[in-house]
């Protein structure tokens, strides 16, 4: 795992709640908004069950922590997406949060509803870009969900060791989270 | 000679689109080597972090600076490390990929603090 310059993380004392909210203007329409929102909620929940930190979505998308919108090109901040594929999203550091996903993607909470070779599974991607707004930068572990790339139609929302570990780096432990898990983990990967 | 298709090579930094029967073509490039499409990996390369900014303008040479970037990447990515366009690190660069930069030179923007 590897962090930003600085190791910049969300500072106030642990435990802690971000709030975050949709852009009411920057949205797509091909999935419903109980989709978007089921599959961030699933992203956010992963990172929120090893960290002592929770994730609420508000109502109020201006005074939320964590801004998530989806957009065409250039859209402002000096980082245009560039169509289908390529680049399918980016997010900035801690304490930005501003989370934005390329609109020209192909969307998909469902493989099996969403045929498209191209599709691009939302909850993958979200749960990478929420990494980075906790202050992960990329990985060199492929199975890690914070490596950069990820085929369309492919999946890896589920956080690897080196995710885990490098996020309870920057905020500590949930207290909930079972660290046997952990230790089964390692022990089941050096013995692989 | 393979007669690769110039607009493959026009797309944006962050996209690199080359049929499957070219990316073997790439393969023996070494420093030195003139070969239309080389100024593609270069700008992909810059856009994430991996070369210096080349003042905006990428000749098809692959050069020694080119070289660096390309074992970056591989060692980045986990992959070979070979100093090589091989099969594996281009089609390592067309598989979609996060827009933040895997370095920490470049696209300081997007690392920056709310106050």
């Amino acid at each position: 795992f590897m962090y930003f310059p600085g190791k910049p993380r969300w500072s106030r004392p642990m435990p802690r709640t971000l709030t975050y909210a949709f852009s009411p203007v920057n949205m797509i329409h091909s999935l419903s908004m109980l989709e978007i929102r089921e599959a961030f909620q699933r992203a956010f929940f992963k990172w929120a069950s090893v960290i002592p930190v929770s994730f609420v979505e508000a109502e109020d998308y201006g005074f939320a922590e964590i801004k998530i919108g989806f957009y065409i090109g250039d859209h402002g901040d000096g980082e245009p997406f560039d169509g289908v594929l390529g680049v399918l999203a980016h997010s900035f550091s801690p304490e930005s949060g501003r989370l934005h996903l390329d609109a020209a993607e192909t969307w998909a909470v469902d493989f099996g509803v969403t045929k498209s070779e191209m599709a691009v599974d939302l909850e993958s991607v979200a749960t990478h870009e929420i990494g980075h707004i906790l202050g992960l930068s990329h990985s060199s572990v492929k199975e890690a969900v914070m490596y950069p790339s990820l085929r369309p139609r492919d999946k890896r929302a589920n956080l690897n060791i080196d995710d885990i570990k490098g996020v309870q780096s920057l905020y500590g432990s949930n207290p909930k989270f079972r660290s046997g898990w952990l230790l089964e983990s390692d022990l089941s990967a050096n013995q692989g | 000679r393979t007669i690769l298709d110039h607009q493959a090579f026009t797309q944006p930094a962050t996209k690199i689109a080359i049929k499957n029967h070219n990316i073997q073509s790439f393969i023996n490039a070494g420093i030195g080597t003139k070969m239309l499409g080389i100024a593609q990996f270069k700008r992909y390369l810059t856009r994430f972090g991996y070369i210096p900014m080349y003042n905006n303008t990428f000749t098809d040479e692959f050069d020694d600076k080119f070289e660096v970037g390309l074992i970056r990447y591989q060692q980045r990515l986990g992959l070979q490390v070979t100093g090589k366009l091989d099969s594996n690190t281009v089609s390592q660069m067309m598989i979609p990929r996060c827009g933040v930069s895997d370095t920490t030179t470049h696209n300081n923007h997007h690392h920056i603090t709310k106050h």
